[in-house]
């Protein structure tokens, strides 16, 4: 039978920064192809295709309905696959190698990661699993 | 096909659709 996706609303506009992106207007209802964990989703509008930010759309039916996955306070161990310096004051620095462990893992492709004290945003494109806790 | 995704973070959400941490 036909393939149903999912329709999701946009809720800000979005000027694409490459050709395999599609930019987006506020209100524009966008069909999704594939969500990658990175935070980039393949979606169609009308006749166009590309990549658009997810953290740009909520879903059609049931906005206030919470698709992310709930938190790990116990975290999962990943390391850095690349350095990234914080930009917003809710994100975190960290250098290439660096281990950490992910405490909420959100669609948007922003994973909340723990260093020592600091917790901060990260683009978990940026991450690499390094395997469960060892928790003794 | 689809072709690989970005290879660049993704955009932020705007400010007011940010989880806060916590």
């Amino acid at each position: 039978g036909p393939i149903i996706l999912d329709t999701y609303r946009v809720i800000a506009d979005f000027e694409k920064t490459s050709k395999h992106e599609i930019g987006l207007h506020s209100g524009d209802l966008v069909e999704i192809v594939e969500k990658n964990p990175n935070g980039w989703w393949f979606c169609q509008l009308e006749s166009k295709r590309g990549w658009v930010p997810a953290s740009y759309l909520e879903p059609l039916d049931g906005p206030e309905e919470a698709e992310d996955a709930d938190p790990d306070y116990e975290g999962e161990l990943h390391v850095t696959i690349q350095a990234y310096k914080a930009e917003q004051e809710d994100e975190i620095s960290l250098e290439l190698g660096e281990t950490v462990e992910v405490i909420h893992k959100l669609l948007d492709g922003w994973w909340v990661v723990r260093k020592g004290d600091e917790t901060g945003h990260f683009p978990s494109m940026f991450l690499q699993n390094a395997g469960k806790k060892d928790k003794y | 096909s689809i072709k690989n995704p970005p290879q660049n973070p993704p955009p932020r959400p705007p400010a007011e659709m940010r989880k806060k941490i916590g």
